[in-house]
C-alpha cells in the first residue's frame, strides 16, 4: 500500500492511497485504504494523515481522521501518529501497522507498532529543506 | 510556511515521491501530485502491494482499492474491489470530479471507469498466478476464515458454518425419515 500526503505552498492539503489489498483475501474484502478517515484523511485547516498495514484491524479505529484531529488541537505530527498507534495497541497489541502525519506548517512525523520482524518504518519526505526526496526511518513503539 | 510544500508517503517508495515532487515543481496541483505519485506505484507495482499482479485473492484475482481527498473542500473519491482496471487512484479522482458519490465498488466501479475512458484489462500476471497456485498447494494457508468446517487452519474450502445444518441437508434427512415401510 502507498499512502501519500501533499501540502502545497498555499497550505492546500491533499491525501491519497492505493493498494491491491491483503493477499489471499476472501473475494469482496475491502481494507482501510479506500475509506476516508481510515486509509487517509486531509483537512487544509489541520493537516493530513495516511495509514498502511493490517486494514481489517486499522479501519475500525479511523487512525487518519484521529491523527488529523490531534494535530488540529496542536499536537505535534509525530506525537499524533504515536497516539493513534497506541489507541489500536490497546485492543490489538500485535497488529501490523504504521501511520504518517503532516500539519499545515509542513511539520511531519510517523509512527508504527513494534512487533517481531517490524521494529522500524521507512517513509519518504520531500520538502524545500531537503535537496531531493529523502528516505527517513522511525523506530516503532 | 517556509517548510512548504511537503510530500510524505509510506514506505521507501522513492520513485513515487520523486514523481509527486516533480509535479509540484512543474506547477501542478496538490491533487495532481497525489494522483501521479500514487499512480507511479500502481505502474511500478511497489512491493507487490500496489497495482496489478499482486495480492491475488482466494480465486486468484487481483482487485484494487484507492482514494483521494481534497482537504480544501473535504471532497473524497474512492474505489474499492476495483476489477480489470489498473489506474485505481485516477478512477477514484474521477469519482470525486464527475459524481456526487464518494465510493464506488466492484464490477460496477469498473464499468464506471470504462465509461470514464479507462481500459478494461486483466490484472493477473505470471507472478500473481504462481503466488496463487503455490497457496493452493499449501492447503490454502494462510487464509482469513474462522469457526468453519472443514478446519480452515488445515485445509482449503469450500467452508461452511458448523453448528447449523444447511436447509438442503434437513430436507434430505426428513424425507428419509418418512421413507420407510
Amino acid at each position: 500500500t502507498i499512502g501519500m500526503i501533499v501540502i502545497g505552498g498555499s497550505g492546500t492539503v491533499v491525501s491519497g492511497t492505493s493498494t491491491n489489498g491483503a493477499v489471499h483475501k476472501i473475494p469482496g474484502r475491502v481494507g482501510d485504504s479506500p475509506i476516508a478517515g481510515a486509509g487517509s484523511y486531509a483537512d487544509s485547516t489541520a493537516g493530513g494523515a495516511a495509514a498502511t498495514g493490517d486494514g481489517d484491524i486499522m479501519m475500525r479505529f479511523l487512525p487518519s481522521y484521529q491523527a488529523v484531529e490531534y494535530m488540529r488541537m496542536g499536537t505535534d505530527p509525530r506525537v499524533a501518529c504515536q497516539k493513534v498507534i497506541s489507541r489500536i495497541q490497546k485492543y490489538a497489541p500485535k497488529f501490523f501497522g504504521a501511520v504518517i502525519c503532516a500539519n499545515t506548517t509542513g511539520s511531519y512525523g510517523a509512527a508504527c507498532n513494534k512487533i517481531p520482524g517490524f521494529t522500524q518504518f521507512h517513509f519518504m519526505v520531500s520538502s524545500p529543506f531537503l535537496s531531493h526526496p529523502t528516505e527517513q526511518v522511525v523506530d516503532c513503539i | 510556511a517556509a517548510a512548504l510544500p511537503v510530500v510524505i508517503n509510506t514506505w521507501a517508495f522513492k520513485k513515487a515521491a520523486d514523481t509527486a515532487w516533480g509535479v509540484l515543481q512543474l506547477g501542478g496541483s496538490e491533487l495532481d501530485a497525489v494522483e501521479k505519485g500514487c499512480g507511479q506505484c500502481e505502474i511500478d507495482q511497489c512491493d507487490g502491494s500496489v497495482g496489478y499482479g499482486g495480492s491475488p485473492d482466494e480465486s486468484g484475482e487481483t482487485t484494487l482499492d484507492a482514494m483521494i481527498m481534497n482537504g480544501n473542500t473535504m471532497e473524497v473519491g474512492a474505489v474499492a474491489d476495483l476489477r480489470h482496471v489498473k489506474n485505481a487512484i485516477s478512477v477514484a479522482r474521477k469519482v470525486m470530479e464527475y459524481t456526487k458519490h464518494t465510493l464506488l465498488v466492484g464490477e460496477s466501479a469498473s464499468l464506471f471507469a470504462v465509461r470514464m475512458g479507462f481500459p478494461y484489462e486483466d490484472l493477473t500476471t505470471q507472478k500473481s498466478l504462481s503466488v496463487y497456485s503455490e497457496w493452493l498447494n499449501q492447503s490454502c494457508q494462510p487464509n482469513y476464515w474462522k469457526n468453519v468446517i472443514p478446519d480452515s487452519s488445515k485445509s482449503c474450502g469450500p467452508y461452511k458454518r458448523p453448528e447449523k445444518v444447511t436447509y438442503k441437508e434437513e430436507q434430505i434427512s426428513r424425507r428419509s425419515f418418512h421413507n420407510h415401510d
